[in-house]
């Protein structure tokens, strides 16, 4: 054990679930109730039929949305607020959409491939306009990947937390802190996925998907960074400003 | 740089 009592590892992790709870966008029960709501024929057609620049505005907003709720994730973060103010921009800033890519597993279907955008489910066919099939395949291939381990909200809340508070990012004024954090969190997750699973290798899995969370924001920013030079105005007028602060 | 981010962190909880 990193050197930290079982009763601190409870606090910081009930901490956290408690903060999870508060900030996930969506409930558990809200998300069982509209997994069967999904976007019509025609409704899909209509986003086919959209315009790149309007897409991308589209989901530009909905990332940012998603964003806001996962900074206020990390504020309520006891450890995470008592690092440098240097360090939560920069962790936020590097991994805030790795956050929303691991929340989002929780609203995605794996059933039938389909992920909650703007209100009900669709498949990957309704991002067709964006003209980005490697990144929104890929990103819907982990979001069912992160399905198949079954994680429990307090595992999502726990891993979650681990992927912010990251020794991964350069520039950290104060790494060791971060480090034993996140250390102290990947215990506590650990813990917890050893009472909840039978594949002890559980765990192990679940980190073994962080590599691809990480190319998955770098396609990202790739792909962000070719639809700006076509479409510099689009992205300069009609993105969130959070959005532009955070990919530009 | 990171003004809104900034601005966020700083604002009560919303």
């Amino acid at each position: 054990a990193p050197g930290v009592s079982m009763g601190e590892l409870d606090r910081i992790a009930q901490n956290i679930i408690k903060s999870h709870l508060e900030t996930c966008q969506y409930t558990a029960e809200e998300l069982q109730q509209l997994a069967w709501q999904t976007h019509s024929y025609e409704e899909v057609k209509m986003y086919q039929s959209k315009s790149r620049e309007v897409l991308w505005q589209q989901c530009a907003i909905q990332i940012t949305h998603a964003i806001q709720y996962v900074v206020e994730f990390a504020k309520r973060i006891t450890g995470f607020m008592e690092l440098c103010q240097n360090d939560q921009i920069l962790l936020l800033k590097s991994g805030c959409l790795e956050v929303v890519l691991v929340r989002m597993c929780r609203a995605f279907n794996p059933l039938n491939n389909t992920v909650l955008f703007e209100g009900k489910y669709g498949g990957m066919q309704m991002f067709k306009a964006l003209g980005c099939d490697d990144l929104v395949s890929a990103v819907f291939d982990f979001a069912k990947s992160l399905c198949s381990l079954q994680l429990t909200e307090e595992e999502i809340a726990l891993f979650s937390a681990a992927v912010l508070i990251s020794t991964d990012r350069p520039w950290l004024m104060e790494p060791r802190k971060v480090q034993k954090l996140q250390e102290k969190i990947y215990f506590a997750l650990q813990h917890i996925m050893q009472k909840n699973h039978m594949d002890e290798d559980a765990l192990a899995k679940l980190i073994g998907r962080i590599p691809t969370l990480a190319a998955l924001c770098t396609l990202h920013t790739e792909e962000l960074q070719a639809f700006q030079q076509l479409h510099p105005e689009t992205v300069n007028v009609l993105f969130p400003p959070l959005y532009k602060e955070l990919f530009n | 740089k990171h003004k809104i981010l900034h601005r966020l962190l700083q604002n009560s909880t919303s």
